[in-house]
């Protein structure tokens, strides 16, 4: 499986 | 969305209007570091840029907005209206001990080395540690008034149901942000002593101050 970020949060 | 982000988000508005209503109502500032303020106006800021480049959610966009806001205004508050009542001998916290080994660490450690990425790496290193002023002029005049532990609880609160968050998200989305989880840990960590006083002097009906 891939593990990402992405800036989503606040 | 899970419901500890969402929780978290919501722990984390209820703080910042704990702190507006607290001035607004009691026409005062007294007690409230205003570099702390400032340093969170500035990493809303730096990190809410992304509202010009990308939309996530009505959600996100507006919580955005609130918290930019607010933040504006609870410095408008401390350094314009109530600027008589702002206590700031006690606020002698110097912030460029963290404003420059903070902006030095996000050039260096960031996702990916552009001015948007580098910002809010920036932004997520300085909340880490932007109630630190607070908590000196806390530590400094030994006291607290009830509501300001309220809203420092909840700011606390906020950050420790993000690592909730992010637990849930690493397991069930594949979500896994380095930066944001290292200072997220050394943000709650920073609150663990005050959460200590919290429960054991606030939550049974005690002043907190701290012993001389």
């Amino acid at each position: 499986r891939e593990f990402t970020y992405k800036h989503d949060e606040l | 969305m899970n419901i500890f982000r969402l929780t978290g988000d919501l722990s984390h508005l209820a703080a910042i209007i704990i702190l507006l209503l607290k001035i607004w109502k009691s026409r005062s500032c007294a007690g409230i570091s205003g570099k702390s303020q400032i340093l969170f106006a500035l990493v809303f800021t730096t990190r809410y840029l992304d509202l010009f480049t990308s939309f996530i959610s009505l959600y996100n966009t507006c919580m955005k907005l609130i918290y930019i806001g607010c933040a504006y205004a609870t410095v408008y508050l401390i350094y314009a209206k109530f600027r008589a009542t702002y206590d700031g001998n006690h606020d002698s916290f110097r912030v460029e001990f963290l404003v420059v080994p903070v902006g030095g660490l996000s050039v260096l450690i960031n996702h990916d080395f552009s001015p948007l990425e580098i910002l809010w790496t920036f932004s997520i290193y300085l909340e880490s540690v932007a109630i630190l002023p607070q908590l000196f002029m806390i530590s400094k005049t030994g006291e607290a008034e009830t509501i300001t532990t309220h809203y420092l609880f909840c700011l606390g609160l906020y950050r420790a149901l993000y690592l909730f968050n992010w637990i849930w998200r690493f397991y069930f989305e594949g979500f896994f942000d380095m930066i944001a989880i290292v200072a997220g840990v050394v943000q709650t960590v920073l609150y663990c002593d005050f959460f200590y006083l919290y429960v054991t002097k606030v939550l049974k009906g005690k002043k907190l101050s701290l012993p001389a």
